[in-house]
């Protein structure tokens, strides 16, 4: 079947308060 | 790649903007509440395929975006649509994708009543806004998405996560998804 495929992009604050771009994956099968 | 974002509310996010570059993403699924035309032409240049639905704090977006020197961009020289679909499907490959602002989702979020959305909507995938929160999740074999907000606007939710000081905090997002 189709896979989906996700791909999550958080913008998260480390210990310091210095903002990071965090990926995340998802996977979906139909 | 088709690029799923919003709850934008005010116009960027610099750490999102500069991994946001032309060329790369197909399609565009944007959730309503997009109140900036500045916004609307930075996601008209970012992709071939913009598509719109309406949200429940969408203004008036008639009004050109001002010329600017420094934009990375073309100046803005399109019509800025208000969008009225307050939902739409796509299609890739097998996958029948279906989007929604999520504000006629009531209760709002709700499974439940996604789950009915999507039946009716006779979608594989659902993604919804309005909540300014990620979650994605798959119930009765269908797949439901929420970007979040890419700009880290706050929820109204009650359920809204709080800081230290106990105000309302966000974690910018949103989502690519890379259908095969």
């Amino acid at each position: 079947g189709d896979v989906l495929v996700l791909y999550v992009y958080q913008l998260r604050k480390d210990q310091n308060g210095v903002e990071n771009v965090a990926v995340e994956k998802v996977s979906y099968r139909k | 790649l088709v690029l799923c974002l919003g709850d934008l509310f005010i116009p960027d996010r610099a750490n999102f903007k500069k991994l946001l570059t032309p060329g790369k993403i197909g399609q565009i699924l944007c959730l309503g509440n997009l109140t900036s035309p500045s916004v609307y032409t930075f996601l008209r240049n970012l992709a071939p395929d913009l598509q719109l639905v309406k949200g429940d704090f969408d203004i008036s977006l008639s009004t050109p975006a001002p010329p600017n020197p420094n934009a990375a961009y073309a100046a803005p020289t399109d019509q800025v649509p208000v969008p009225t679909a307050l939902s739409k499907v796509v299609t890739h490959g097998g996958l029948r994708i279906g989007f929604t602002h999520g504000h006629t989702i009531v209760p709002p979020g709700d499974p439940d009543s996604l789950l009915i959305a999507a039946r009716q909507m006779d979608v594989d995938v659902l993604c919804w806004g309005g909540t300014c929160k990620f979650e994605a999740y798959e119930m009765e074999g269908k797949f439901f998405v929420n970007p979040g907000s890419a700009t880290g606007a706050v929820s109204w939710s009650p359920d809204a996560e709080l800081d230290s000081e106990g105000e309302a905090v966000s974690t910018p997002s949103f989502v690519l998804m890379d259908v095969s």
